[in-house]
């Protein structure tokens, strides 16, 4: 007779961590790393504040060049994290911050909980996390995670006084890793880090005894991405079926014009009178089939404004250009910001640069992505860009000679929602309203490189003669 | 102020459905079809009966070539579901019957379900179930999914008498879907399932009104797999400390004999000893960095046996060359079982085939692949099989003429755990050992290719002659 079991979602992640980043010794350090560098930077942003982020591996037990145990500990200048709130945040996946409509780099509310976790398999060791959010008192937490029910295990809390009003968040925690094999790559993520972060100062000491600086070049933040409500376009049953739910609004009219983005008054009467809905009726009073009928028309209205890209937080051209040509010294560079678009309601603006010569040496093209400021550096041929780049471009229409040209192309995208395939956020799925963006910012920044390539090639000739 | 949210793991699926598979109605509806059948075969190979599958798919409502409403059914005469279990199968993510050490098609308790609560977001209507184990009682349910709470919504529950003993189980519930987009990639899924199942019947009546009869050709069920204990190779702390929890074994002796696959007294002996532990200690009373000891020394013991295969059920060389004369109809075929290996304490066996000319026309490979008898459709560049096929072999090594030849790869891995990088189970993650097997397996066939192709070319010159 067949056994019928439930399984937490730690435990479901434990036995697939794979699919979070965390397949072996050398990849795990890198998703360690980047979770917790990605956590820090949403906090800083959170509240504004330029970040300060210092990373310290430390080598403790095993071969240099093999499978070691290693000490890990982060220390940033962001939010903090409320002392009640420490150990879910910490020992709990599927517990976060970020669950909201808004552009943060985090999204899933599990990957700082995996670091910890792998940690905690690989080496038998608690977390130690010390955080304030600057008020009072510094909350000082040991815990481990109790991987079948879920949920952190406090081994010890200490509360501090915190005099000089500290503001922040330490994590330290043993993980087996294998920096032999993953260094190239942490070091590879976090100067890209900074290449799109160009306002974060990051400093990371390695287990060799190395100290890499990535200096800010900007001293100011840029305007925070702002939470939005609900696009018209993105919904379905569930969605309409919990805003009824909690609304305290009493016709459908106040119903569309409270709960959804950009829409007022006017539209939401042609839509109501569109769809065949009274708009006096009380929405918790609609049908299974109105509801349905609800979902179909809002998709299918052609009416409504499209989303609003004033809540995302893009790197702007600027930036963008400096950070290409501090992190790569290209002999040139073309950069270009997309006006916004959306997906399934979702609203999302595409970055292009592009960068030739100098630095860049490798012939061909290599290809930089990002999404909200994270760069990816794993599964790219199975990304929207790669596919862009590689399959959608004649480069030779452009004067590219793919065997000779070193070429350097960057996308960035920024959204409230990243169509991430995987939990462990390698790829991004080729959605066509993001792959007619990336094409088209390819397309513009291609041509300009094609005019600096013609010009170079004419004042060539020119000095032969 | 950050707000701090838990979301249920229903709700973390529903809001990253693409992670799963559902990301649009033409995609969701081939991966609804896959996942129910993936669990009919499941449930027929659980207790060793031949299994016959209906499904169909009735267009109920909007464009035929474009998003619409459909009716999903399929009724399978497998092992049925106890009365008080069926709720949590088809209302609750991460529930199941296949966490088990188990070569199964499913493993991570969501497919079923996701089909169900797609249905449901879309539809808004309850999904009928009935099934019986074969007993004197059949239970049919109406349910829906509280996807916040992770949880059924029983709307009805019948007990009916079942007086011919029937058993199986029939689902029923409507869904959006496009089957103008997906009927190639669903038809094509059932003829591949076909290809590696040949024991099985399914037949599908498609909303054109085309009935697909897959026939069997085989009248035997293979050998099951088997359920096997875990690998000292596999192990981890927490693996160690369940095992611990659990044990009724009082010396550690006992506890490595009874707890891991194919571990005697004499192997135990010899490796506690390794180890620097006492064979007499008490599993319960080892302390914390001695578990620790223990894992380390687990996973590098030379003196285990490698993972016993026989708890595994493979196509076997005689069904598989079946199979793709079947479905291919080629003018060569060969095949080859690989030895068992095994990845991380987990045992596999890799099976390819290479199939040329006849019904096979597109010049260059094809590749097909499987994974426990599952046609795998999506993602195949990101696949450790075509990692092999196009970028580790040079075909014209072996007189194989990408420009010209046609020639079909076939490649099917079973285990007791297919490592899956996707939670779509879209491909398959590159792991070492398998990407060897697989390598040595394509060799093996496409060195019999070109013996018939030299051959095929003699006798085209003797013949000009
Ligand atoms: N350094 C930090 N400073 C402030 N808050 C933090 C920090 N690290 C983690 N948190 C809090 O803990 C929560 C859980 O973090 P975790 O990394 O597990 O998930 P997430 O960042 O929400 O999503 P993702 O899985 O995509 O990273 C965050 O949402 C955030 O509120
Ligand atoms: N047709 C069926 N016959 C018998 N049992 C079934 C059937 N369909 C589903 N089940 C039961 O319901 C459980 C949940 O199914 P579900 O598809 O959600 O997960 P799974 O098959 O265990 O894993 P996966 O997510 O990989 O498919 C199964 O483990 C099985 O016990
Ligand atoms: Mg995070
Ligand atoms: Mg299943």
């Amino acid at each position: 007779m067949s056994k019928f079991e439930e399984i937490s979602p730690a435990d479901f992640f434990y036995r697939n961590r794979d699919i979070a980043g965390f397949s072996n010794p050398a990849r795990a350090l890198y998703s360690t790393i980047r979770e917790l560098v990605e956590n820090s930077l949403d906090a800083c942003e959170s509240i504004g504040v330029l970040p300060d982020i210092y990373i310290s591996l430390r080598h403790v037990k095993g071969p240099v060049d093999g499978t070691a145990v290693y000490r890990v500990k982060i220390l940033d200048n962001g939010s903090g994290i409320p002392g009640s709130k420490i150990p879910l945040a910490f020992g709990k996946v599927l517990y976060g911050s970020k669950y909201r409509l808004k552009q943060t780099r985090g999204t899933f509310g599990l990957g700082g909980t995996m670091a910890i976790l792998y940690g905690q398999i690989t080496t038998n060791k608690a977390v130690r996390v010390v955080s304030s959010t600057g008020g009072a008192s510094m909350y000082e937490y040991e815990l481990t995670i109790d991987i079948r029910r879920n949920r952190p295990r406090v081994i010890r809390r200490r509360v501090h006084k915190n005099p000089n009003g500290w503001r922040g968040t330490l994590v330290e925690f043993y993980t087996e890793g294998d920096y032999f094999r993953s260094s190239f790559r942490i070091v590879e993520y976090l100067k890209q880090t900074a290449m799109v972060n160009p306002y974060a100062e990051i400093v990371f000491a390695d287990p060799r005894g190395r100290l890499y600086v990535f200096e800010r070049c900007v001293y100011e933040m840029p305007p925070p991405p702002k939470e939005t409500l609900p696009h018209p376009y993105g919904v379905d049953v569930e969605t309409i079926q919990r805003l009824i739910a909690h609304t305290e609004t009493k016709t459908l009219l106040d119903f569309m014009t409270k709960h959804f983005h950009r829409v007022g008054k006017a539209i939401a009467s042609k839509f109501l009178e569109a769809a065949g809905l009274n708009p006096k009726l009380n929405p918790k009073r609609l049908g299974r089939e109105d509801v349905v009928k609800l979902v179909h028309h809002m998709k299918s209205f052609k009416g409504f404004l499209p989303p609003d890209a004033s809540c995302l937080s893009p790197l702007g051209e600027e930036l963008l250009k400096a950070g290409i040509e501090k992190e790569l010294k290209p002999e040139f560079v073309a950069v270009t910001q997309r006006k916004p678009s959306s997906y399934s309601g979702y609203p999302f603006i595409v970055e292009v640069g592009i960068a030739y010569g100098g630095g860049i040496t490798k012939p061909g093209i290599t290809l930089y992505r990002f999404s909200n400021k994270i760069p990816l550096l794993y599964d790219e041929a199975s990304d929207v860009s790669w596919k862009v780049v590689n399959q959608m471009i004649d480069w030779s229409r452009y004067k590219v000679n793919l065997n000779v040209d070193p070429v350097a192309v960057i996308v960035h995208i920024c959204s409230t929602r990243i169509p991430y395939k995987t939990v462990g956020k390698e790829f991004i799925a080729d959605r066509p309203e993001i792959e007619r963006e990336v094409l088209n910012g390819v397309r513009t920044v291609a041509r300009r490189l094609m005019l600096h390539l013609s010009r170079k090639k004419r004042i060539q000739r020119e000095k032969k003669r």
